[in-house]
């Protein structure tokens, strides 16, 4: 199965 | 707020890079330019544009104000703008409409026109400062015919970047393709070049529906770079000259 993240994930909320 | 930009076609063109993924934004001035940022519905992509002060003829800005913008409503007030009219863009303290002046190169044409503002509560990512494994810079217009190409046979794209070449491969349900492209050795033409820096080489799997909305930014720059690290996400940069800013997006990579 082939999931794609929302990026909040990756880069964080400033 | 007060700018004024020499050619309304810079702002038409990024308009028409961003309206299809994003509906309202906020644009963000302050002393140093023009920037926005914003998210497409689903959250794994995300624009980032800017503008920077010494790009524009004339750049006032006081105190750093938001302005909140429906893109179809900006796009339809762009529509009544020449390609080479001068844009002055003003808006007051109280940030609840922007103005649009259009001016024909000539000076005998003038059309101004006044919009809405919204209040947008819109989520801020801070992107941190990433050294990325691979760089490919390449043209935009080549990028642009990859992505259709391999559009319509899948819905996902695999991008394998060795030193040697950047591969993009699709698999779908009428069959597969790919695309490889290799550095170029003779360069006719600097924005025909295909420049690959490798710092390891990666294998990653993209959603081809966000590349194509990407590839709308290709009239603003000839060349394009995207940037990969191993579940990162993908970068795609759009330079408007080295004075000027840019047009970056981010979007998620698909995991197994």
């Amino acid at each position: 199965c082939v999931q794609q993240q929302e990026l909040k994930n990756y880069f964080g909320r400033k | 707020f007060e700018a004024r930009l020499t050619q309304a076609s810079l702002i038409k063109k990024i308009l028409e890079a961003i309206k299809d993924l994003v509906t309202d934004a906020n644009f963000d001035c302050s002393p140093e330019g023009l920037s926005l940022q914003a998210m497409d519905s689903s959250h794994v992509s995300l624009v980032s544009m800017v503008l920077h002060a010494q790009g524009f003829e004339m750049f006032r800005c006081q105190r750093a104000v938001s302005l909140g913008i429906n893109l179809a409503s900006l796009t339809k007030i762009l529509k009544c703008a020449g390609n080479d009219d001068s844009i002055t863009l003003r808006a007051d303290e109280k940030g609840d409409k922007a103005e649009f002046v259009f001016e024909s190169q000539s000076q005998d044409r003038l059309s101004e026109f006044e919009l809405k503002l919204m209040d947008i509560d819109s989520e801020h990512l801070g992107i941190p400062d990433t050294k990325y494994s691979a760089i490919v810079e390449m043209p935009s217009s080549e990028y642009r015919r990859i992505c259709s190409d391999l559009g319509v046979m899948g819905d996902t794209v695999r991008i394998s970047v060795s030193k040697e070449s950047v591969k993009f491969q699709v698999d779908g349900d009428i069959g597969k393709g790919s695309v490889c492209l290799h550095p170029s050795s003779v360069v006719d033409k600097p924005t025909e070049v295909v420049k690959i820096s490798l710092e390891e080489p990666v294998d990653m799997i993209f959603s081809i529906r966000y590349l194509n909305y990407f590839a709308k930014a290709a009239p603003l720059s000839d060349t394009v770079t995207l940037s990969l690290s191993k579940d990162f996400p993908l970068q795609i940069e759009f330079k408007f000259g080295e004075q000027m800013g840019y047009l970056r997006y981010y979007l998620a990579p698909k995991i197994d």
